[in-house]
């Protein structure tokens, strides 16, 4: 190992949602 | 490099997009077409159109808060496509996609346009 962390994907939602 | 790759949000970033045009929400631009009106951002309009990128690049017309397309296009098809633009969903219906090809060609959008011609092009075949 490098010291690197693998890349990760996170399939949630990333910023909050502006309301309607 | 390595990092946490948040798959979503490109569409959430647009998803809210939308939401500030559907509330009037620092919309800097009026779109006339036959007599409709449409709010926009500048900054959506030029990233998903050649012809408002080369509009919005120029000096003289940068600053323009209201601009006439050509009285030939049409509201709905231009309509369709603004929806796109902020959404990334374009509807297929026979009964429209010739006036949005035309539309997205006049906007020089031309994956668009080629895509909704491959669609044509498929519909003959079946």
């Amino acid at each position: 190992r490098d010291g690197r962390l693998p890349t990760v994907k996170e399939a949630g939602r990333s910023i909050h949602e502006i309301p309607r | 490099d390595s990092c946490i790759q948040f798959t979503r949000h490109a569409g959430d970033v647009l998803f809210n997009l939308n939401r500030l045009r559907s509330r009037d929400i620092l919309t800097d631009v009026t779109i006339l077409v036959d007599h409709q009106r449409f709010r926009a951002h500048k900054t959506v309009l030029m990233a998903c159109s050649g012809l408002f990128y080369a509009i919005f690049t120029d000096q003289l017309k940068f600053n323009l808060n209201l601009i006439s397309l050509d009285p030939d296009v049409d509201a709905e098809g231009f309509g369709i496509l603004l929806d796109f633009m902020y959404t990334s969903r374009l509807p297929l219906r026979d009964s429209s996609i010739m006036v949005v090809m035309n539309t997205a060609i006049y906007l020089q959008m031309d994956h668009v346009a080629d895509t909704c011609r491959r669609y044509l092009q498929s519909s003959e075949d079946i």
